[in-house]
C-alpha cells in the first residue's frame, strides 16, 4: 500500500505574529492582510480559530527578516481595529509532515503530535491539510522534532516494496 | 503566466468543535486526537493558535454525522485535561481556494478575505497552505461565498492564453 506520509520538512526562518482580540466581524481579516500585501510582505501561514465570543485572535507567520516591518504594519491596523495587542515570537520553527490523504487516515496527526510529546516538545500552532500537517514549535527543538517525527513514521527505513516510486 | 488560483471548492458537511482552555503543554494535542483516532473518527481540519498565556483552544472539524460521537469523546478528554468547555457548531461550511504557490503571492489570501467581506460574510476559521486557503463560514452563506470568491479571482472568465492546460 502506498505510504500516507512521505516526508518530514522543517523551516527555521519563521516568525509568529498574533493580533490579539480583533473584532470578529466581516472585513477584519481583509483589512489586516491587505495592509501586509500592499507592502509586499510574504505571509506563510494564516491561522485563526474562533470560540463563541465577540473577539478572536489572528495569527500569521513571516520570515524573520520581515518581522519588524510586518509588526509595524499590523500594529497600525490593530490600533484602528481596537485590538488589544500585537505579539511576536521570532524563535519558532515549523515542522511538517507531508504526504497524501493524511487527514483521511485517523491517527496520522495524532502520531505526529505524539512524537513531539514524547520529546516534551510543546506545540504552539497547528494547521492541517490533506497533504501537509504543520506544527510551530520552539526553534531550539526543531532538529530533535524532525528526528522524532521521522522515526515515528518509519521514514528512516528502506522499504522498496512498500514505498511508491 | 500560470494562474495562481485555479478553483474554488466548498464543503457543507462540516461541523466545528472547539475544546476551550486546554493546558498549553506537551502531550495535550496527542491525547485529544489519539482519543478520536482510536474511535476511527475522521478529523478534517485541526487548527490551533497560541498567544502568550497558559492555556489555548484546540479546534477541529468532523462530518456532521460524526459530531455527536466526536463531542462525546473529546468531552471525556476535556474533563481529564481540566479544559473549560467543549463548543460545537454544526452550521458551518468550508470554502477554499485551491492553486499553487498561493502563499508566495502576497494579496491572494487578502483577495479571498475581501470577497467574503464584501458580502458581509464572517470568517470563523482560517487555515492556509501553498495549495489551499480554507475559511469556515456560516453554512447559509456558502453558495454566495463561492460565487463571490469565484468572481474575485475571475474564475468565471475564459482566458485560453492565460490559463495553463
Ligand atoms: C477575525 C476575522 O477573520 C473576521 N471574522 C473577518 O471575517 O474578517
Ligand atoms: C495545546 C497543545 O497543542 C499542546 N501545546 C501540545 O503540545 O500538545
Amino acid at each position: 500500500h502506498a505510504r500516507v506520509v512521505v516526508g518530514v520538512t522543517h523551516d527555521r526562518n519563521v516568525a509568529k505574529v498574533v493580533v490579539v482580540d480583533v473584532p470578529d466581524r466581516p472585513g477584519v481579516a481583509h483589512q489586516l492582510f491587505n495592509a501586509l500585501a500592499q507592502e509586499e510582505i510574504n505571509v506563510d501561514m494564516i491561522v485563526q480559530t474562533t470560540k463563541a465570543q465577540q473577539a478572536t485572535d489572528l495569527l500569521f507567520t513571516v520570515t524573520r527578516d520581515d518581522l519588524p516591518r510586518a509588526k509595524q504594519i499590523v500594529e497600525a491596523v490593530a490600533r484602528d481595529l481596537g485590538a488589544t495587542a500585537v505579539q511576536e515570537d521570532p524563535s519558532v520553527a515549523k515542522v511538517s509532515i507531508v504526504g497524501a490523504g493524511m487527514m483521511s487516515h485517523p491517527g496520522v496527526a495524532a502520531r505526529m503530535f505524539g512524537a513531539l510529546a514524547e520529546g516534551g516538545i510543546n506545540i504552539h500552532v497547528i494547521s492541517t491539510s490533506e497533504i501537509k500537517i504543520s506544527c510551530l514549535i520552539d526553534e531550539d527543538r526543531v532538529e530533535e522534532a524532525v528526528r522524532r517525527v521521522h522515526q515515528a513514521f518509519r521514514l528512516d527505513q528502506l522499504d522498496s516494496e512498500e514505498a511508491p516510486a
